[in-house]
């Protein structure tokens, strides 16, 4: 709940949410994915 | 107290989410893919676009996701307790429907300082009669026929109580300072006014067309260091010297409960000879011993402050401004004022209301019951802002101002607070930008007389509980 | 724009975008480094140098509803910090860029007109002109 607060989630329809944290997850895994291959 | 400098960053990042999800959601609209239910008549052609669409983008893609916690239509006196008509949102607030249902809570918001809104008592029963021996309203102006006696005798009383020469009413709080202070200054006249004022007062310096310069915040050091600055400077291209300098501040500033540091202000009136305007919207009938606004509460003299201008609104259960201060200049403002020239004159009865409630500030009703609302506003004020601070909230603005600004700083915690209080039956007011800066939103109490301890208390124990829910005890004070 | 957090939040922003785009294994760091300045000159040229007006109803009778973001920083006055800010931002950008594209002839040229792009308009010279 404070996360959806903090990141204006909590003032979003579902379906945003959904596209919001779809993306946030992709990115992390992406982000990871990358350093590894890097590193 | 500042808040922690990462809460701010997340704040900013909070506001790019909102920016880019409104400007996904514009796309949608506009290809179609999303039905606009904004504008009904989408398919006529020749409509003239009225306002660019972006100066309604936030309106349209961030206010109106919350909009369900503002405005909230009412069904009673906004007293200690208020009836709220419920409403419901099929489409996330673009239509509101009403199920038939209402919700009593407690009333939190609204600015009723001495509890006076009331609709029994005493004072109701004066307006009544006022209605039989006057028409409900005046429909004409005060340069024709509006002036009636229960005006002119509210404005003896009113110079009476504020203890100046002279004063002049006019039916509109926002009016009387948009529609006078051109009669006091002009072009090549120098207004400083403080950057949080009202809109009203800013609207009246625009349309005067004085050179305005705005300091910060409540600090006269700032302001001295401007004053100094723009004497030595004169004129804008001209430099000539400037044929009047005014300082417009407010007694009590509603968005931040800050009391105006009067003294040091009429220091500086008197040492470089300027005017000082004093807008006493919500400090007037609220703060002082005896309810006469922030020159009561320093116990300075009324007639070291130049144009005294307040409202009826806040503290007297009724509505209309007032301005006052010497005879010549109030004679003055009667002649030139817009107000005098185009409004309606203030309706008798709420004249009576006002010199009702005045009778009774000034004890003359033969009762103390206004010394003791005043002593019991303030004895409120004082718990709640102790009881909050003692909690770990972030407050806003000096301990004996009736209005408290609670810090939640993030947009969405605002909507969040006021749903879950409405759930609670208490009936909170939230302020977001761009009433407020970005990154400061907030909540505000306002502290009302007729509170009873136990209606302060429920209202303190809610925020404790969702306090830690929601994470805004942000304060890193040691707690008593 | 000068408040409290705000210039460190814009950094954080650009320095987001930077690892988002750095998050594609496909793309090598020259490229990544070429969009994130491009992309972030874009989004100030548009933001600061093309929507006008503000995002809601301002109280001032549409005084600055003709004036871009950028001409209404501090009331149009010249060379206040927040300008000079908004200013060395895409220099120092483009020198970061320049550096890690390793002088390549194709970046600098694309990166050069992205960065005159947002520095033109910001010159007094161009204020409140159209």
């Amino acid at each position: 709940f404070v996360y959806e607060l903090r990141t204006s989630l909590y003032m979003l329809e579902p379906w945003e949410k959904t596209t919001f944290n779809t993306a946030l997850l992709a990115f992390i895994a992406m982000a990871s994915y990358t350093t590894y291959a890097f590193l | 107290e500042e808040v922690p400098f990462h809460i701010i960053l997340i704040c900013y990042l909070s506001y790019v989410v909102l920016i880019l999800f409104g400007y996904m959601r514009d796309l949608m609209r506009k290809t179609g893919l999303e039905r606009n239910t904004n504008a009904v008549e989408r398919d006529r052609e020749g409509y003239v676009q009225l306002y660019q669409s972006f100066e309604s983008f936030y309106t349209r893609n961030i206010y109106r996701r919350i909009r369900d916690a503002w405005n909230m239509p009412i069904a009673s006196v906004p007293g200690a307790r208020i009836t709220i008509i419920d409403r419901l949102t099929p489409d996330y607030n673009n239509t509101f429907s009403y199920p038939g249902t209402k919700t009593e809570a407690i009333n939190m918001g609204s600015y009723n300082y001495l509890g006076f809104a009331e609709n029994t008592g005493p004072i109701i029963e004066n307006v009544n009669n006022t209605i039989d021996q006057y028409i409900v309203g005046v429909g004409t102006t005060r340069h024709e026929l509006g002036t009636t006696e229960a005006i002119s005798q509210l404005e003896t009383l009113t110079a009476r109580y504020l203890g100046v020469e002279s004063s002049v009413v006019f039916g509109m709080g926002f009016g009387t300072n948009a529609t006078n202070i051109h009669t006091i200054v002009g072009k090549g006249c120098l207004v400083l006014s403080d950057e949080l004022n009202h809109a009203s007062l800013i609207l009246g310096c625009r349309l005067s067309r004085a050179t305005v310069r705005t300091f910060r915040h409540n600090d006269m050091r700032d302001l001295e260091r401007k004053l100094r600055e723009q004497l030595v400077l004169g004129q804008p291209r001209t430099h000539r010297e400037w044929k009047k300098v005014i300082i417009i501040v407010e007694g009590i500033y509603s968005m931040e409960g800050s009391i105006i540091d009067l003294p040091e202000l009429i220091r500086i009136k008197k040492k470089y000879k300027c005017y000082v305007y004093l807008d006493e919207a919500h400090s007037i009938g609220a703060i002082g011993p005896h309810g006469r606004g922030v020159c009561d509460y320093y116990g300075c003299d009324p007639n070291d402050i130049d144009i005294l201008m307040g409202t009826f609104t806040k503290s007297f259960g009724a509505a209309g401004g007032y301005l006052a201060g010497k005879k010549s200049l109030i004679d003055h403002i009667r002649v030139h004022s817009y107000g005098d020239a185009y409004a309606c004159a203030m309706a008798p009865l709420v004249a009576t209301q006002i010199s009702s409630v005045m009778t009774t500030l000034m004890g003359e009703d033969g009762t103390n019951q206004g010394q003791q609302r005043i002593k019991q506003l303030a004895r409120n004020t004082r718990y709640f802002r102790r009881k909050l601070n003692q909690l770990g909230f972030i407050l806003y603005g000096n301990d004996d101002s009736p209005v408290v600004p609670l810090m939640l700083y993030f947009l969405p915690k605002i909507p969040a607070v006021i749903r879950m209080a409405y759930k609670e039956g208490i009936g909170f007011i939230g302020a977001g930008f761009p009433a407020t800066s970005l990154t400061t939103g907030r909540v505000r109490f306002c502290i009302s007389a007729s509170h009873t301890r136990e209606m302060l208390d429920k209202s303190i124990e809610f925020m404790d509980e969702i306090g830690d829910k929601l994470e805004i005890k942000y304060s890193a004070r040691r707690r008593s | 724009l000068n408040s409290r957090g705000m210039w460190l939040s814009y950094a954080c922003g650009v320095l987001v975008l930077h690892l988002a785009l750095l998050s594609f294994p496909f793309l090598s760091v020259a490229t990544v480094w070429t969009l994130t300045n491009v992309i972030h000159n874009l989004v100030m040229f548009v933001f600061l140098h093309v929507l006008k007006g503000t995002p809601w109803e301002s109280g001032d009778q549409g005084k600055v509803r003709k004036l871009t973001h950028w001409e209404q920083i501090d009331d149009g006055i010249q060379f206040t910090s927040t300008r000079k800010f908004l200013t060395v931002v895409p220099i120092i950008l483009f020198f970061l860029t320049s550096f890690y594209t390793k002088y390549d002839s194709f970046h600098f040229v694309v990166n050069f007109i992205a960065l005159l792009l947002v520095l033109l308009p910001k010159l007094p010279q161009f204020h409140c002109v159209r």
